[in-house]
């Protein structure tokens, strides 16, 4: 696979953005954000998050709002892909629905609905 | 996105590059592969260097005059007792033979560690990740806690020290004396691109206790076709003789040379499979089978072999392992060289289970949470212990006698200037 490792990170981080959300009964973008604010300043590491934030927090949020999963957000935002010939690689256990249509739908949520621009609450 | 692009930054990238791939610390002024910094392959990973600006100071070298303008080799020990005018390290370190403990080893030895704190987000908060810049500039390594060169004190509540601190606390004449040559993904067949990053002059140091661990990935890949990329028992018999032999040119006479077997680790499967992994405690949803599969599949598993639902493949990979240790014992006990004993030391996980469990505690508490591999904290200690113990019994000579100056040396130097 040739894009492994970002894919483990990308299923990771968004795993734990879900969960924050979960355990804190808050918003996906509150979530993100309160993420962020964890994170120290060294090593850019705080800039980063935010930066990461600024420029996946609007698909991360449409999909997760709608009940996708961390697999089904990362391969939507392609850090996940299945490679002609290749297995399907997931975390999580695979939704009721059949992958390929799954996919489909998250891409259509994607596309279709305006391109929020993140504004970052306070 | 590559951040390093940037012209201001290019320099520093190339120099944190430059040390990260050659093992050897990134803030060294002197050259003399020790540094005053902790992190990029700092005093984390050896002994602190006591004067940086002064390449012929550094830990494990013999004294300069006896040390009686300077800390010539940073035990902390120097200068002159006015009572006898005798110089303290002539008084407190002649002939107590001191020795330096070296190790060459993979992330294991390194003590990889990712600490759960950053993924579990019910415990979530402004402290979890304060550790992680220090841990992201030791390339997740944890050096500095580890069961054979750490000098800071447990995070784990177990009381079992380090090699390191065995030694030191034997004779304190070796206050400092450590280097943990590890790189994560290291083997017996990528040694060599980093061995010279070890630091010994076979005529100005002090002898060595040398540890060759390459516990896993002579065995351990990522790959789905995992067995052939296994390291055969001859591959591994030429690259571990080839390493003897630059040993036995940079060693000081008088020092030892011990090699460490493979584990069985079909441990990992049998133990964790059916356990939930960090981020599937919350909605009991992922377990250590559902995330091995998910890296297997990826193909960026740390170890396909072991960490698979096919028992055949676990079978086959304990094997291999089995066979890799028969070699290098083979080799500990029929080849000789001038400047070092060898030996060889099973790695006996099973052993530490048991002393384990006689504690109360569950095989599964060996291993590290996040990443479902490594041994963690308490089972380096343990190895350790063991590891100590056994050479006690059979080799006393590799550790040195007793120092009967030690409570002076703490009278008169105290920490001896700490790590």
């Amino acid at each position: 696979h040739s894009n492994g490792h970002s894919c483990v990170g990308c299923v990771l981080v968004v795993s734990v953005i879900e969960q924050l959300a979960q355990v804190h009964n808050s918003t996906v973008q509150a979530s993100m954000e309160r993420l962020c604010s964890y994170l120290p300043g060294k090593l850019l590491l705080k800039t980063t998050c935010y930066l990461v934030v600024d420029m996946f927090g609007p698909d991360i949020i449409k999909l997760l709002s709608m009940d996708k999963n961390a697999d089904v957000v990362c391969h939507t935002l392609k850090f996940c892909k299945q490679d002609p010939g290749q297995p399907l690689c997931h975390l999580y256990p695979l939704p009721k629905e059949t992958w390929k249509f799954t996919l489909e739908k998250a891409r259509q949520i994607v596309k279709k609905s305006p391109t929020l621009k993140y504004s970052r609450s306070d | 996105s590559n951040i390093c692009s940037l012209p201001f930054l290019a320099k520093i990238c190339e120099m944190i590059k430059s040390a990260i791939k050659n093992s050897v610390p990134f803030k060294d002024v002197d050259s003399d592969k020790y540094s005053v910094f902790p992190t990029l392959r700092g005093y984390h990973w050896r002994g602190r260097d006591c004067n940086d600006s002064n390449g012929m100071a550094y830990p494990g070298r013999r004294p300069d005059n006896w040390d009686i303008h300077q800390d010539s080799n940073c035990n902390g020990i120097w200068g002159v007792d006015p009572k006898d005018g005798i110089p303290y390290e002539k008084k407190f370190c002649e002939g107590s033979q001191p020795r330096g403990i070296i190790l060459l080893g993979d992330s294991a030895g390194a003590h990889f560690h990712i600490s759960p704190e950053w993924i579990t987000a019910s415990q979530m908060s402004l402290k979890s990740f304060v550790n992680l810049p220090t841990a992201i500039t030791d390339e997740l390594n944890w050096p500095q806690l580890s069961g054979i060169t750490g000098f800071l004190n447990s995070t784990s509540g177990i009381t079992e020290d380090s090699i390191y601190l065995r030694l030191r606390k034997r004779n304190r004449c070796n206050h400092r004396d450590y280097q943990n040559i590890s790189k994560n993904g290291a083997s017996s067949q990528n040694l060599e691109k980093f061995i010279e990053s070890l630091s010994r002059n076979q005529l100005l140091d002090h002898p060595a206790i040398v540890i060759y661990a390459m516990i896993g990935n002579d065995v351990c890949n990522g790959k789905s076709d995992s067995v052939p990329k296994m390291t055969t028992p001859e591959k591994l018999y030429s690259k571990v003789m080839q390493t003897l032999k630059y040993l036995n040119s940079h060693l000081p006479n008088g020092s030892h040379v011990i090699l460490y077997g493979l584990p069985d680790g079909t441990f990992l499967w049998d133990n964790l499979h059916n356990k939930y992994h960090p981020l599937g405690q919350l909605n009991k949803d992922v377990t250590y089978a559902h995330f091995y599969s998910f890296l297997n599949c990826l193909q960026v598993s740390p170890c396909q072999g072991w960490m698979s639902s096919n028992e055949t493949l676990r079978t086959l990979t304990s094997q291999r392992a089995e066979q890799l240790s028969n070699t290098l014992k083979k080799i500990a006990t029929r080849k000789k060289f001038t400047n070092f004993n060898l030996f060889y030391m099973d790695f006996d996980f099973q052993g530490i289970i048991k002393e384990w469990q006689k504690r109360g505690g569950q095989p599964w508490q060996l291993i590290e949470p996040v990443d479902g591999f490594h041994p963690n904290e308490v089972a380096s200690l343990l190895l350790a212990d063991v590891f100590w113990k056994k050479v006690q019994l059979q080799w006393p000579q590799v550790l040195g006698k007793e120092n009967p100056f030690n409570s002076q040396i703490e009278k008169v130097f105290g920490d001896q200037g700490g790590h």
